[in-house]
């Protein structure tokens, strides 16, 4: 069957859209097949992937409201084995219209269960979520398996994960009794600076090995590839960002063994 | 009568807590008075003035929601002249409580219009708003006569420009005819980098007059000062963010008397 991987954090900035693309593509290039869901009414991930804002109806907020199957909401991308569930602008209201609705908090859930147990599904769903713990990141965090969190080393950060780590408990004990934590990222670390690595010390202090060992540094190719509309690995294959995404991408499947 | 000015853009990690906070204390060493409000559940605003969580209660969700008036959710700060009015664990809450409540928009307006009218209203009220736009942002754009958007000079951040300015416009033609863009704030600017130029080129080419002249550059030492709880004039008085905010809140200031 296939796994749903949420990559959440309510603070923004943190690098949830990099981290989202960049594993989806890597995963690919390492034979797996991903469908990525961009939640994010900014649609972040679908600019990343090149899907222009004019072709996106049909996207992730149709899937949701029920009105597109999850077949017909699939797009190619330049990636082979990546399909994209791209975000239009109608999402930006989906979030009132939710909170009036039967099962609010499983309506992603109910389309994704037969969809990961179908002959056709990928091996891995992973969704982008919004910088907030409103309803659309609830709708991920009840369907997935897993939750990535990516933090980026400042203060800020840090202080924001006590209340993401609390949320994942929370819907652990109501709404998913199998959410697990996969593993907090640490991104846009700057090496040269002190406060990097403190964040980095207290969080892996705390948390311990649910710290992944990878860490991405700051690299700005990371942030022109958006521009171009594609993964970071056909942007720059040579780049730090690229080999931190792929070495993310061994220990995230090395650790998906132990699930 | 005071000015009650948002800092707003849906786009995460752009610098608009660290505008919001570095603003004010710039405006309170020049004279004027400022009472800040923390309108995101995240409460980054209130941590960066350095107000424990443990005694937040009374604070902009018990405003918002009615339960205490204006004058009681104040708190003193570090800077003379600054107050706070604290972001508590509840106001994550508000969204779906506002969803369902009256005039659900005008929440906030309703109740600081008096308090601008008073003869103890602070020259400015400065509004911290949530990456979203949410109805907690919305209530802050309806009440405001003006909207900072703070924009990290990169390509996702960007992108979004175009929705929170179209926000902009919607409100203004429905729900506050007053409101105005007061300008947009170019952040984290790494001259170094080739992207942080195309992006400036790219926002003064396209918005004009109304990006300010003022740049904030990348500057470790902001990141730094919200873990002392003071805004960066008070932890690190020479350095590039304090200069760069204290050029913007002259160049504020100027604009001011445009309106
Ligand atoms: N390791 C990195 N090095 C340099 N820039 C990065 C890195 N990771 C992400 N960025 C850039 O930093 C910005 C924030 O990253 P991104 O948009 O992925 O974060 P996010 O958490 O998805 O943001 P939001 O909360 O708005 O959804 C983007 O402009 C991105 O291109
Ligand atoms: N000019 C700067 N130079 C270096 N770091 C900065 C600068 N401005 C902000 N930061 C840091 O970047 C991070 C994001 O800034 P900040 O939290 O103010 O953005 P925000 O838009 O309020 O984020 P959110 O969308 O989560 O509310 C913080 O860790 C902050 O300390
Ligand atoms: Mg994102
Ligand atoms: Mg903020």
């Amino acid at each position: 069957a296939c796994r749903i991987i949420a990559v959440a954090n309510q603070k923004g900035g943190v690098g949830k859209t990099t981290t989202a693309i960049n594993l989806s593509s890597a995963l690919c290039q390492r034979g797996h097949t991903v469908t990525l869901i961009d939640l994010d009414p900014q649609g972040n991930a679908s600019t990343g992937l090149g899907i222009d804002r004019a072709v996106r109806h049909q996207g992730s907020y149709a899937l949701i409201s029920g009105a597109t199957p999850y077949r017909s909401s699939l797009r190619p991308t330049a990636i082979p084995g990546l399909s994209l569930i791209p975000a239009e602008a109608g999402l930006a209201g989906a979030e009132v219209e939710l909170v009036m609705s039967d099962r609010r908090e499983f309506r992603l859930r109910d389309i994704l269960a037969p969809v990961s147990y179908g002959n056709a599904a990928p091996n891995f769903i992973v969704i982008d979520c919004p910088p907030s713990l409103n309803l659309l990141s609830l709708n991920a965090l009840v369907s997935a398996h897993a939750v990535i969190i990516p933090l980026q080393a400042e203060f800020l950060a840090l202080e924001g994960l006590t209340q993401v780590t609390a949320t994942i408990d929370r819907i652990r004990k109501s709404l998913n009794p199998t959410l697990a934590l996969h593993g907090i990222l640490l991104t846009m670390v700057d090496r040269r600076n002190n406060l990097s690595e403190l964040v980095e010390a207290d969080v892996r202090g705390f948390f311990g090995g649910k710290v992944y060992q990878t860490i991405i540094p700051r690299n700005v190719r990371l942030s022109e590839a958006p521009s171009h509309g594609t993964p970071i690995s056909l942007y720059d294959a040579k780049s730090a960002g690229t080999l931190a995404y792929a070495q993310f991408a061994e220990e995230f499947l090395a650790r998906e063994m132990t699930f």
